[in-house]
């Protein structure tokens, strides 16, 4: 699986996510990346979330949809709802897996519960940061 | 300037760090880099969050050691069956599209969905129907073959086990159930 989360020079953020599914899958089994507020969701008021990892347990929990309404609802920041749904409500469940998310302020969030991650982020102000393992 | 961020992933899990050559490590982090720097590059120009996150994830989906696009994992059948999802914030428009198996990049056709099928989400040879009616980039299955997805393949093709992206463990399938 792979995504992209981004925040735009005038505040408008976008979450893309493609997937060739699980290896031997069958019965035409559909994991989270297509679903919309599991593994793919923006809204400018919250966030921009692209997940990755065992589709189903994302699919149960509507991870990427549960952290914007945290942060929208409870008003939590993107790091504490980001925590809060990959780092405890996932592991509660047995899903294994991470996602990347931005908030309207730019802030940059790559949690995951798996031996790792790839990943990388930049921002206007950061140098490019390129990640695999913890 | 205005603030501008991205950040992309290419899949969870990963093989044991012991496992991982320096040479493979380098060959990852360079489709990393060359992603992110097609989206960056939108964003320092003054581009739409939208366009960046579909040329990056294009750009994943054309590396072959990530599961998406030219490196997808083969279902049961021997075939690809890949999905794509997009989403903007400033409308909360969406299109998504799964179970297509000879579309190049599933992330361009999830955005024609959004923007011209009327529709959120599509499936299957009726979304591969749309996606050539919209000129989209296609190829038949050796396009999409590597020999690491077909030999990962292999290990569990007569067994009811699946596997995550990145792993060396099998994965049974009644464990979804919780």
């Amino acid at each position: 699986t792979v995504g992209c989360v981004a925040l735009d020079q005038y505040g408008n953020l976008a979450a893309a996510t493609s997937t060739g599914g699980m290896t031997n899958k069958r019965f035409g089994r559909v994991g989270d990346s297509s679903i919309i507020g599991a593994g793919t969701y923006a809204n400018n008021n919250t966030c921009a979330i692209s997940c990755t990892g065992h589709g189903e347990y994302f699919i149960r929990a509507v991870v990427a949809y549960d952290i914007s309404c945290l942060m929208e609802y409870k008003g939590l920041s993107l790091k504490e709802a980001c925590d809060f749904v990959v780092k405890e409500k996932l592991v509660k469940m047995g899903g294994e897996g991470g996602l990347i998310a931005i908030d309207s302020y730019g802030n940059i969030e790559l949690p995951f519960n798996s031996a790792g991650m790839y990943r990388a982020w930049k921002n206007s102000d950061t140098e490019l940061q390129i990640r695999i393992y913890e | 300037m205005k603030k501008y961020a991205i950040a992309i992933h290419g899949g969870a899990g990963t093989i044991l760090r012991h496992l991982m050559f320096t040479e493979k490590e380098n060959m990852y982090k360079q489709g990393l880099q060359d992603a992110i720097t097609i989206g960056e590059q939108i964003l320092k120009m003054g581009g739409s969050s939208l366009d960046a996150v579909e040329s990056s994830v294009s750009s994943l989906e054309n590396f072959p050691l990530f599961n998406a696009g030219k490196g997808a994992v083969f279902t049961n059948k021997g075939t690809h069956e890949m999905d794509a999802s997009i989403m903007d914030g400033l409308t909360l428009e969406a299109g998504a599209v799964c179970g297509v198996s000879n579309i190049k990049n599933p992330v361009q056709l999830a955005r024609l969905i959004k923007e011209k099928s009327g529709h959120v989400f599509l499936s299957g040879p009726d979304a591969e129907a749309f996606a050539h009616k919209m000129s989209l980039p296609t190829a038949g299955p050796e396009y999409f073959y590597t020999q690491e997805r077909f030999n990962q393949w292999q290990e569990v093709k007569e067994t009811d086990s699946y596997q995550l992206d990145h792993t060396d463990k099998k994965e049974n399938s009644e464990k979804k159930f919780g």
